[in-house]
């Protein structure tokens, strides 16, 4: 078995978790928060077997696209100095970031 | 040394807290969401030395014991199509589930 | 690469996020409540490069500096019993714990 740990946009995280639940892949969601942006995001964590990886990778695949946004500098914590008339700023918003990592062992109680 | 990642119900979650840190086994716990019912359950991490593991998922199967529950098939929103008139559905609730990781390296600062 | 999940306390866990995404490590953060103290802490994930990963450990060690704290031993849960005339128990606050995890595969989508 893989843990799969997500870090995926607000927007996408119901529907990415309904998916999931709905091909049968197991999931817990945790409230997050992104470093650079300092926007609230979602973790959600699936242990699978192997064999599922990518499948799973796929249907987050199929729900979060990544998209290009531009933010004024002013609204980003750490790229403050001198930027007051800074031009704005382009990000990366509602893509996803998946860890596959393993698993010594597994324990359903 | 491995990291236990832990998914239990929230009723159980003090009572498995107190029973870790009573036993010598320090904990950390985040508030999460399970993907099928949708209710609020409890994530705890525990970085344990290797000898230990047994004994922590030991803990966990003393506090937690699942037990079965009808729930109404219109309160699970994956399961929706059709389900009007559908029979209520059998979920198993107050189980746990456990992740055992291995750690490359651990720094105590 | 690595994934890093760092135990912090909520009073460093901001200039921690700020340093480490001013050198450039992406991270995203969850809140997260001890086990012995029962106070509010911080969780960080961060995925990392092996060859990054010491230098990480060095932001964290640059920020987060342990120190004893004296606390009433009746504001402690699981050494209740028999305390009403007990001393305070010195505990380490501050510091942080940090896991460094191996990656199987990552995906950025
Ligand atoms: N120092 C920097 N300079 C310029 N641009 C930067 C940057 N750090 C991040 N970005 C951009 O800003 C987006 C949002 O990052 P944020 O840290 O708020 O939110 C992140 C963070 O919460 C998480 N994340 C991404 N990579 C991670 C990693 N290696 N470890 C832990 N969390 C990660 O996923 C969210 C989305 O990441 P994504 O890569 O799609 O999109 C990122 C990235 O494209
Ligand atoms: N597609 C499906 N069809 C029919 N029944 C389903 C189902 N998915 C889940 N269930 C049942 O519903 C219970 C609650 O699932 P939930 O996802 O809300 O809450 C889950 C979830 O938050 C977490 N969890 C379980 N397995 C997981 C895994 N492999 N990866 C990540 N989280 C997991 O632990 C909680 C309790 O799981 P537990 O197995 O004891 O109990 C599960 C399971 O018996
Ligand atoms: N049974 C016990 N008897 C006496 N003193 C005890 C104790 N358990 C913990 N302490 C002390 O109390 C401090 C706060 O622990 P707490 O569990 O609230 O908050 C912890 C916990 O949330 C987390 N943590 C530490 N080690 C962990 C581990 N192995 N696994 C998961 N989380 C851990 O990091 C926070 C800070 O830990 P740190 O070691 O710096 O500091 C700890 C430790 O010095």
């Amino acid at each position: 078995s893989k843990l799969c740990m997500m870090v995926v946009s607000d927007t996408d995280a119901d529907s990415l978790m309904g998916a999931l639940v709905e091909r049968g892949f197991p999931a817990t969601k945790v409230g997050s928060t992104g470093g650079f942006l300092r926007r609230g995001n979602v973790t959600i964590f699936s242990g699978v077997t192997d064999a599922r990886v990518d499948e799973l990778v796929g249907v987050v695949t199929e729900i979060c696209h990544a998209r290009k946004e531009f933010v004024p500098v002013q609204t980003l914590p750490f790229l403050g100095d001198g930027s007051f008339n800074a031009e704005p700023v382009e990000v990366r918003v509602g893509g996803a970031i998946v860890f596959v990592l393993g698993i010594d062992s597994f324990h359903r109680i």
